[in-house]
């Protein structure tokens, strides 16, 4: 089953004991899937299912470079798509996708990747 | 003088920054 | 002998009256004694806003973009001090400040601080900063000391 990674995180970021839910405290930064994939076309879905009061978070595909110590969409190794207004993330650079997602709402990400890896 | 910043604030202790969640972004939305 | 949190305590209203900030032909500022300090006495926390180090280089890249002078002092791996736009006296403190004083990071209830201390005593009117020993802070100097830890520059 792909969980959250215990070690591929921010160490400031705590991962509970089923390892599907991650809480921070000390500002954005990023926790990543026990699961990679390198080649042809994946999709997976995340349903939201709490959402504590101004809770925000950024879902996506990381690179192994991705900044943990910052939130996904970051830098060059990262895509993300944010709770708040729905914006996606690339290079740190906002563009609008859709209204902000919340709990109840399930997300699919997909990503397209060269077959000859 | 040039070694103190616009709008300088003098603390006598340290204090912890908020980080807002668009900390990172290059121009929040 | 008293203990580090009492110490803090008086240092935040002792700091106003020991420390001055003179205008130095050659770093710009630095900091001189307003009053005869004693070996090992606190003479001021270096005292900022405490970001994570990953905030760091994005706001070294927004102060230098606006001209502003950028000072920060490391506390530890994941936490540093920004005493640029918000910060008292001791951010003219250069991260070596000998011989008269040395920097330590305290931990006093919890909260880690950075506190400058007298190296020895120092008399009323001495200076705090080894002021002459850098040219002027923009021009940085390689230091080619190769330590693990070294900063790089020697200002």
């Amino acid at each position: 089953a792909v969980l959250l990674a215990l070690h591929d995180r921010a160490q400031c970021l705590r991962i509970s004991d089923d390892r599907l839910s991650v809480t921070g405290d000390k500002g954005y930064c990023m926790v990543r899937a026990t699961h990679c994939v390198r080649r042809g076309t994946w999709y997976w879905e995340a349903t939201i299912t709490a959402q504590p009061e101004g809770a925000h978070c950024r879902i996506g595909w990381g690179g192994p470079l991705a900044n943990l110590n910052a939130p996904l969409g970051y830098d060059k190794f990262g895509y993300s798509w944010r709770s708040r207004k729905g914006t996606v993330f690339h290079e740190a650079r906002g563009r609008h996708l859709s209204p902000g997602y919340q709990q109840g709402d399930v997300l699919g990400i997909l990503i397209h990747l060269p077959e000859a890896a | 003088w040039s070694a103190f910043a616009p709008d300088f604030k003098e603390l006598d202790e340290n204090v912890e920054y908020e980080e807002r969640e668009s900390e990172f972004d290059l121009s929040d939305e | 002998e008293l203990p580090m949190a009492m110490r803090y305590r008086q240092l935040c209203d002792s700091t106003r009256d020991t420390v001055g900030v003179y205008r130095s032909p050659i770093s710009g500022r630095g900091l001189f004694c307003k009053r005869t300090v004693e070996a090992g006495q606190m003479v001021i926390e270096y005292a900022g806003q405490v970001i994570r180090s990953s905030l760091t280089d994005i706001r070294e890249r927004y102060y230098s973009s606006r001209g502003i002078g950028c000072y920060m002092f490391r506390i530890d791996d994941d936490f540093v001090v920004d005493a640029t736009m918000k910060g008292n006296a001791a951010r003219f403190i250069n991260h070596s400040c000998n011989p008269n004083c040395y920097s330590r990071v305290v931990d006093i209830l919890g909260k880690k601080h950075i506190i400058i201390f007298a190296l020895r005593k120092i008399l009323r009117g001495e200076e705090l900063t080894y002021d002459y020993k850098f040219p002027i802070e923009e021009d940085k100097i390689p230091c080619t000391c190769g330590a693990r830890r070294c900063r790089k520059y020697l200002n």
